[in-house]
């Protein structure tokens, strides 16, 4: 395993455990998009598949029922135990803009035409795109919470740190996922906008809003 | 082998 790539995991974890930590302890869900929460675990359901089936290592296998179980801990309080407190209409965007063309997408380019394989590529494509409900809600209310800002710039810095990952992978080991690599500049490329904001606002000690 | 390679990363 490369540094990036461990980089890129911890980032990963720690994305996941800020936006619990702030859902449980302002016991609210207040500028968090459950439908890119949902789909999240979409994305962890359909790509771990294999859990059980084939085992690559310890670490392997905790970070996946790590990423499950915090993805249904997070759904659940959005959905369940702090409902009240979850902007469903300014959640708008449509699911099925993203999960029907991740999904085609996955029946046409795939590494073999099986069950498993088709739902771990529709995962890799749905992960690219999850965020978008939850960037289109921070653009429709023009800002977000330090916290979710924090979470965002995690969150997209697991895909970016994975980029280097696939570089040394490449150069040193011959490694190369053309599924995987596609779709995960696709989804660094998404966060540009908010990086942008995030070094110019959050982290001069403004809160991030977004221009009109 | 080169289906275990692409499934070793999160």
């Amino acid at each position: 395993m490369t540094l990036f790539r461990l980089a890129g995991d911890l980032s990963h974890v720690l994305a996941i455990l800020l936006l619990l930590y702030k859902i449980w302890t302002t016991k609210s869900a207040a500028g968090i998009s459950g439908k890119t929460q949902l789909m999240f675990c979409m994305v962890y359901v359909t790509r771990y598949l294999d859990l059980f089936t084939s085992f690559i290592s310890v670490y392997n296998s905790t970070m996946k029922v790590l990423f499950i179980s915090a993805s249904v801990a997070t759904v659940y309080l959005i959905y369940f135990k702090f409902k009240a407190t979850y902007d469903g209409n300014h959640d708008t965007f449509r699911m099925e803009f993203v999960i029907v063309p991740a999904l085609i997408l996955a029946l046409i380019w795939n590494y073999a035409f099986t069950f498993f394989e088709i739902s771990w590529a529709f995962s890799i494509f749905l992960e690219a795109v999850a965020i978008l409900p939850q960037l289109f809600m921070v653009t429709k209310t023009g800002e977000a919470e330090n916290i979710t800002s924090h979470y965002l710039f995690a969150l997209g810095s697991y895909r970016a740190l994975y980029i280097l990952n696939w570089i040394d992978r490449y150069y040193f080991e011959g490694h190369w996922d053309p599924i995987a690599v596609t779709a995960g500049i696709v989804q660094t490329v998404l966060y540009g906008d908010f990086f942008y904001l995030y070094f110019t606002r959050v982290i001069k000690g403004r809160k991030l809003q977004v221009l009109p | 082998k080169e289906q275990q390679q692409h499934h070793d990363e999160l």
